[in-house]
């Protein structure tokens, strides 16, 4: 049996945003530790790592492991079904074939139910090693949203430079060029509006704009985002779920021949 | 020319 509850299902909503644009289907591993998907996208160019802890819901059981394979657009069309502020429990028996959506409204008046077919994905994953990463930059996820917004017009592809003075966003296409310098921010009064930078080693990458863009859907999951990077090895652009755990995306680079 | 690397050139199925 398992059971997951949530006070607040647009946490779900917002990590569905954050994932069904680059993905189609994906299996949600569950266990006692929690519910953790990993997948990468048609063209194995990036992958998405997510982590949701079982001490962030306000219930959760899981007596067997189990893995559900869900169609992303299917799952979207029900939680569209849901109001913000309903609380949501998701319930599987073991080895079902299928999952349950109810949503109680807050005065629990209205309660509704969705039941999900699953489906059979292959069930591989990749092992990503532990990395000490040369550059870690931190900075508030909407100026990072905006950046790859405004950069996309310019390219296809994003030069990300990071030195110990700064970090720089470069692209250049038939326009012109745009380059986009953040520094480390002084004195901020919020946390969440600096821009830090770890640096060990300078680093300057190239990647495909359109993942980065894809990426920033996870924008309202946190009001920061790291970026971690060294030479030739994927980007990863980290967002935190509040108490929950992360979503990680991780991002081949452009290499020149 | 820029090449656009896949995961595979950096993680191994686990």
């Amino acid at each position: 049996m398992f059971e997951a509850r949530l006070v607040q299902c647009s946490m779900l909503k917002k990590v569905l945003e954050a994932i069904k644009e680059l993905l189609n289907e994906a299996t949600f591993d569950c266990s006692d530790a929690g519910i953790q998907l990993q997948a990468m996208d048609n063209s194995h160019v990036s992958l998405v790592s997510l982590n949701l802890r079982s001490d962030g819901f306000d219930k959760y059981r899981c007596d067997r492991n189990l893995s559900m394979g869900i169609n992303l657009a299917s799952m979207t069309k029900i939680m569209k079904c849901a109001g913000n502020d309903d609380v949501l429990t998701i319930k599987a028996q073991d080895n079902a074939d299928n999952v349950m959506f109810m949503f109680e409204s807050q005065n629990q008046e209205k309660v509704s139910d969705y039941d999900m077919k699953l489906i059979n994905l292959d069930q591989e994953h990749l092992g990503i090693p532990e990395t000490d990463y040369s550059c870690i930059i931190k900075m508030p996820s909407g100026e990072f949203a905006r950046i790859c917004r405004d950069l996309s017009q310019f390219g296809e592809s994003v030069v990300i430079s990071c030195t110990k003075e700064g970090v720089k966003f470069s692209a250049a296409g038939d326009v012109g060029a745009a380059n986009i310098k953040l520094a480390q921010t002084a004195n901020v009064d919020k946390e969440e509006e600096a821009v830090t930078i770890e640096m060990q080693e300078p680093v300057t990458l190239t990647f495909a704009c359109r993942y980065l863009n894809s990426f920033t859907k996870a924008t309202a999951l946190s009001p920061q985002v790291q970026l971690s990077m060294s030479a030739d090895v994927p980007l990863v652009v980290e967002y935190k779920i509040g108490d929950f755990g992360h979503i990680r995306y991780y991002l081949a680079p452009k290499i020149e021949e | 020319n820029q090449t656009q690397r896949t995961m595979h050139n950096y993680f191994e199925w686990a």
